[in-house]
């Protein structure tokens, strides 16, 4: 892996967005994936919906929570996704509005990535942002800089809150990756968490995925 | 489980240090730290404090508590009187029809050097325990601190008294942070953010993704790794 990396600086990464009040994470997680596989293959730069995924994908729940597994199939058997513009963004679950005809995007497949961090880095240089999922110890009152929680407070098993790694690199020698977060940009360093790198840091590396675009 | 919309009517989780009815959920929890550990590397009790949550079927009991280990694992070749180990726990604990069971236990060493500069902190500027009265400059700070949140996040409050609800936890918050900030290995900063007058629980219910944490998702295949080209 190369020894820094930051997709936002090669436009892969629409703005930070915000969830409100609603634990639909895993929608943002997914459709920030979608959005950098979709640029990186077609070479355009399209905010998606996560709208169409509170609604349609009947294996998550909504604003309960879900998986990016599940929206992966989701959005592989509803025929793609719509644009944010399209099909915007409520904060609660609607009837289901999706048109095959208005879908700007689709996916081919979904991958599981490795949980070795180094090759989670490789990969992520190469292939694009990825979809992750950790456990949010902390978070509530993250401000800025590097997190690096004791690990027996911050544990791998206890995982809450998807979000989508858009870059890593090192401040002052510490290794981070930068995280793209979906509670608007007025929390943490404008919208991004960071967080160590190499050390698992609340199970960072533990749900790591992506979909494919061919 | 879901977190009471309106906790300040009810003043049901307001935490409090070890009493009659934390005893019963922290033994349990101690005993559970100290399965399979043979006599003389048990741990023991050190402070605790507790909130519960009652519904109909039970109680729910969230323990902070730090355990003094010794940290000689072996007495027989541990000759030299052997220092201390404390550690820093969460606990929660269900309680339903007399039963008990362990959801949480996350623990991990306390630096003595983090402590002392933990406590340090926490006594010049903020009083730890619940129900020590705040000294009077802590509060005035605190309500300063608290309108400027007001101002910059734009919050409104259903009644006086919810008002005086949400700067309650957000004091509590401020003394969270803090211990956060003391046990962080990194460089992050943690202290006022738009969530800083939630509670723990109504924060989870709200923004995190419990299911995560309760089922496995799809099975997806393995990635294939990326070769330098």
């Amino acid at each position: 892996a190369p020894l820094e990396w930051d997709w936002r600086k090669k436009g892969a990464v629409t703005e930070v967005k915000n969830q409100r009040m609603c634990g639909s994470c895993w929608a943002f997680s997914v459709t920030g994936n979608v959005e950098g596989q979709w640029f990186l293959n077609r070479g355009t730069l399209l905010s998606l919906s996560e709208q169409e995924l509170l609604d349609c994908d009947k294996m998550d729940k909504a604003c309960m929570g879900g998986f990016p597994s599940n929206a992966y199939l989701a959005i592989k058997s509803l025929g793609g996704l719509e644009t944010e513009d399209d099909y915007s963004y409520q904060g609660h679950m609607k009837a289901c509005n999706f048109s095959a005809k208005k879908a700007k995007v689709y996916i081919n497949d979904s991958v599981e990535l490795s949980k070795n961090e180094q090759k989670l880095a490789a990969w992520l240089a190469v292939k694009g942002p990825i979809s992750v999922a950790i456990n949010a110890f902390g978070m509530q009152f993250y401000r800025h800089g590097i997190a690096h929680p004791l690990r027996p407070l911050c544990s791998p098993w206890f995982i809450d809150h998807a979000m989508l790694v858009v870059g890593y690199g090192n401040r002052s020698n510490v290794p981070f990756w930068a995280i793209k977060n979906s509670w608007g940009t007025d929390w943490g360093e404008e919208g991004y968490y960071y967080l160590h790198r190499g050390s698992g840091a609340c199970g960072v590396n533990i749900m790591a995925s992506s979909a494919v675009v061919d | 489980t879901s977190a009471n919309p309106y906790p300040w009517a009810s003043g049901a989780e307001a935490w409090e240090p070890l009493s009659p009815e934390l005893l019963g959920p922290a033994r349990f929890a101690l005993d559970a730290y100290n399965r399979g550990r043979a006599a003389g590397t048990r741990a023991g009790l050190g402070a605790v404090r507790g909130r519960v949550r009652r519904a109909s079927r039970g109680s729910l009991y969230s323990l902070e508590a730090t355990l003094e280990e010794s940290a000689c694992k072996d007495p027989m070749v541990c000759q030299l009187p052997v220092s201390k180990k404390t550690l820093f726990c969460i606990f929660e604990v269900l309680e339903e029809l007399g039963k008990h069971t362990l959801l949480r236990r996350d623990c991990g060493p306390v630096d003595t050097k983090v402590t002392d500069l933990r406590n340090e902190t926490f006594n010049s500027v903020l009083p730890l325990s619940s129900k020590d009265p705040l000294p009077e400059e802590f509060s005035m700070k605190m309500i300063s601190i608290f309108k400027n949140f007001v101002a910059t996040y734009n919050r409104t409050y259903e009644s006086k008294k919810e008002a005086q609800w949400r700067l309650s936890v957000f004091t509590r918050n401020m003394v969270l942070a803090q211990r956060i900030q003391a046990l962080d290995h990194g460089t992050a900063q943690y202290g006022v953010t738009k969530f800083s007058d939630l509670t723990e629980e109504e924060f989870r219910t709200i923004y995190l993704n419990p299911l995560l944490r309760e089922e496995p998702g799809k099975k997806m295949h393995l990635a294939k790794a990326v070769r330098d080209p």
